[in-house]
C-alpha cells in the first residue's frame, strides 16, 4: 500500500513535468506478444511525419522492442527491469531526463508484457491504452477487468487472426464496453497498419 | 525476499504432502491465452482414463477455467486472488485438502496468465512446465528467461498458426535450449490434440 502510495507521489511529478511541457504521453499496456511493440512503432512513423515523438520501452531484458521502434524513426530509450514485472514510475522519471523535453511533442511508453501488475503502477502518463489480441481467445477481456478501467483506449489487436481463433469481435468489443463503457474500442492489425489511424485519433493525439 | 522465503516454505510443505501421497504435480505457467486451459483439459481427458487427475485453475477471477477444465472429466478446483498476479504456496496449501489425496493420482496447477511474477513463486508442485504460444511471436523466449530457468518442459502451442505469423519453430526451440540446455521442448494443437501424448510422457506422467 506504501510502495503504491509513494509511486502515485512520483507519477503525479512525471505527470506535472510532461504537462508543463505540453507532451502527451501514452501508457501502452498488455499482453506478452498482443502488439504493443508493433503498435508503437506504427504510430511512432504515422505521427513522426509532423510531431516529435519519443518512446520508452519496458522489457525485462534485452533491447529488441526499442531497436524495432527506433526503425520507425522515433528516439527510443529502453529500460529494462531484469526481473520486474512493471514499468513504474520511478524508472520513468529517472528516464525523462534522457530526452529533449523542450522539443517533445508525444512520448509513447511501452509497459512490460504483463495484463495484471501494470495495473496498481501508474507512470505518469496522462492515459493509458490496452492492447489485446485475438489469438489470447475470448476471455481475456472478462478475465482480466481490473486493468480495463483505468484504460481510455483498448487496442483489439491481429483482427487478421480472429477467424482462425474462432473468436467473435463483437464479443469482445461488448465485453471491455461492460467493464468500462466510456473506453474507446478501435479494430487492429499492426502488420498491415490496418486501424492505426483510428487508434491515434481515439487517443487524441491527432490534434 | 522474506515473503519469498515465506512461499518457500509453505511450497516444501507441500511438496512433502504430495509426495507422502504419492501424487505427481505440475505447476502449468504461460502468458494469457498461451493455451494452459487447453493444454490441461486434454491431458485431464487423457490421463483420467487410467488415473484418478485433478486440477485447481488459478485466475484473478471467473471460474471459466475451471469450468472448461471439468467438462473434461477431472475434479476442479477454481483459486480467484481477485488481483494478484501469481499462484503462492499458501493458496495451493488451502486448497489440497478438498481432494481426496488417498485417491488422487496427478494434480495439474494451471497458474495465473503471466510469464514473470509466478515465476518466483514457487507453489510445491514437483516440476514446473512453461505453455508459450506461436501467435506471441518470436521473442517471448529469449525475453524471458528467468521463467524457463526453473522448468522442465516447455510446450509450443498454437503451432497451426506458426506459418501465419511468421514464426519460426525451430528457432523458438532453440531459444529455449540455449536457456535451459535440458529443457524437453513439446510442439502441440491444443485444439486437435496434436503432441499431448508426447507432452504428457515429456512431464513423466505417463507412469
Ligand atoms: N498476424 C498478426 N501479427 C501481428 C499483428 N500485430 C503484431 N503482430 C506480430 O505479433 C508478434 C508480437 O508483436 P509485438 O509487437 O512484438 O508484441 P508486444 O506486445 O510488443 O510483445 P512484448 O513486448 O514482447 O510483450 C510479432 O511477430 C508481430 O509481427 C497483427 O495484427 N497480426
Ligand atoms: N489455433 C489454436 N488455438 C488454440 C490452441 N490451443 C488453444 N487455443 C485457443 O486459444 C484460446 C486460449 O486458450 P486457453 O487454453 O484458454 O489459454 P490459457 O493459457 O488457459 O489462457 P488464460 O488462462 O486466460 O491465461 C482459446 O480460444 C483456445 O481454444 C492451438 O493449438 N491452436
Ligand atoms: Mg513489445
Ligand atoms: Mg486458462
Amino acid at each position: 500500500k506504501s510502495l503504491y502510495n509513494k509511486n502515485e507521489a512520483i507519477a503525479s511529478i512525471n505527470r506535472r513535468l510532461l504537462e508543463e511541457h505540453g507532451i502527451k504521453a501514452v501508457d501502452i499496456l498488455g499482453s506478452i506478444g498482443s502488439g504493443k511493440t508493433t503498435i508503437t512503432g506504427c504510430m511512432a512513423e504515422i505521427l513522426g511525419k509532423k510531431k516529435a515523438v519519443a518512446a520508452l520501452a519496458g522489457d525485462i531484458t534485452t533491447t529488441i522492442d526499442a531497436d524495432r521502434i527506433r526503425e520507425k524513426g522515433a528516439e527510443v530509450l529502453q529500460i529494462n527491469t531484469d526481473g520486474g514485472c512493471h514499468l513504474d514510475a520511478n524508472m520513468v522519471k529517472n528516464a525523462l531526463p534522457m530526452f529533449d523535453l523542450e522539443q517533445l511533442d508525444i512520448l509513447l511508453i511501452e509497459n512490460v508484457g504483463n495484463l495484471i501488475c501494470p495495473g496498481g503502477y501508474p507512470v505518469g502518463a496522462q492515459q493509458r491504452m490496452v492492447v489485446v489480441s485475438t489469438t489470447e481467445g475470448p476471455y481475456m477481456i472478462v478475465k482480466h477487468p481490473y486493468i480495463f478501467k483505468d484504460a481510455s483506449v483498448v487496442a483489439i489487436n491481429k483482427i487478421d487472426l480472429a477467424a482462425a481463433m474462432e473468436v467473435d469481435l463483437a464479443q469482445l468489443k461488448a465485453d471491455a464496453l461492460t467493464i468500462k463503457p466510456d473506453i474507446r474500442v478501435v479494430f487492429t492489425n499492426g502488420r498491415t497498419g490496418e486501424g492505426i489511424s483510428e487508434l491515434i485519433a481515439a487517443l487524441g493525439l491527432t490534434d
